[in-house]
């Protein structure tokens, strides 16, 4: 839903990573291999 | 001059033994030379390049094939074992040897070739060129066998250092992915934290601002 | 057995050649026996151990140096050369040799060792497995060397693929660390841009708010 997508928007940056919660090595590697190659 | 020397026991006489020298220069197919001893006598000969065409014409063999054929019989030595016979009729009388080679098939055999040798006079100077030819060609193996072996050594030794090598780059391979993402998170987590700082102050700002309307 | 087989010259007739054929078992320390032909002739002997304690002794050298000296002149063959000196006397009326061995120094010479040897009544037994000894030895090199040269190749082969693996591990390093930083910038910017916004919003709020407790 439109808020639902406001809600993520604000959290996470395009790549699905938190805007404020600290990363750990796991969930970065996670992050990266979530990005598409030609990105 | 290329040359074998290669044990030989004609069928004629299992039990005899003797030792059969081919030498030619560069190709066996543009003629050869025989010597043959049984250790106390010897003789010698040569086939020459009109006499290889005329046996191969003899039994009806391209000359290619025919010559393939007397290098496997004469020059093979052990690996050609049991598919070549040899026959050696002497004829002291007249200082002569008669010298025939043929190709043992399964139901028979047919002649590849013959010649008359002639008796050596001094054959205890074959004989000796014989044992020095053969010393000749071990020292040389000898060199070539240690050349080897010293090769071997320094490839073994490149092969491990390469390993080595390989190893190390796989750790330093694994030990940079490591690094660059403890690294990536320190600076990320600068961002967040400044992120999280920046709501907070935006969020009391705002709320400042709420508080101020109502008082107004 | 052990057997070596080499060429030797006798000091008193340069221009003739010997083959000496020098059999052991296990240490030559413990007794040898000697074989002399001249291709024609041979003859055969044997020191045994308690002999060679006594001709060490009568040179007063230790034992085993001695023994060490008996290899370098009767086995080493070629790598000896002229270190070493023979000599050979014949007396065929008694059907015996007398072949002597010693040391060549710069200031003379002095004996090793001697013996006498018997004619051997068969000299073209002595002269077939002299001959036949150094083919075998021929062929056994022979497979030797090709089990080298095979072993030589695949060696090559292995770090051939060892270095190209490097290489890849290299290039995939090199590739991995690009990756992770191209990655990690364009999270790390989105961070930014994020703070940029954020840092917008909080100087809009606080203007607003200035501006509204100025018309206050």
């Amino acid at each position: 839903s439109p808020d639902t997508k406001e809600h993520f928007a604000r959290e996470y940056d395009c790549y699905g990573d938190s805007y404020t919660a600290d990363t750990d090595v796991t969930q970065l590697k996670e992050v990266f291999s979530r990005m598409k190659d030609n990105e | 001059m290329e040359k074998t020397l290669n044990r030989i026991r004609p069928v004629s006489d299992p039990e005899a033994m003797y030792f059969l020298q081919v030498s030619w220069e560069k190709d066996l197919g543009a003629g050869f030379g025989i010597t043959l001893s049984d250790g106390q006598c010897a003789w010698t000969g040569a086939v020459s390049e009109a006499e290889i065409s005329r046996e191969a014409a003899d039994v009806e063999m391209n000359r290619e094939k025919y010559v393939g054929e007397l290098k496997k019989a004469l020059i093979a030595g052990e690996e050609s074992a049991g598919r070549y016979n040899f026959a050696i009729s002497r004829d002291d009388e007249n200082m002569e040897c008669h010298f025939s080679y043929e190709r043992n098939l399964k139901d028979g055999s047919f002649r590849l070739g013959s010649l008359k040798l002639q008796k050596v006079l001094s054959p205890v100077e074959v004989v000796k060129e014989l044992i020095g030819y053969c010393l000749d060609c071990l020292g040389r193996l000898q060199s070539k066998t240690e050349h080897l072996q010293k090769e071997n050594e320094r490839l073994f030794r490149c092969w491990s250092d390469t390993e080595k090598r390989l190893e190390k780059c796989v750790e330093a391979k694994e030990e940079l992915e490591a690094d660059l993402y403890n690294r990536f998170i320190l600076v990320l987590n600068e961002k967040k934290a400044k992120i999280r700082n920046l709501q907070k102050l935006l969020n009391e700002a705002k709320e400042s601002a709420a508080a101020a309307k109502y008082t107004r």
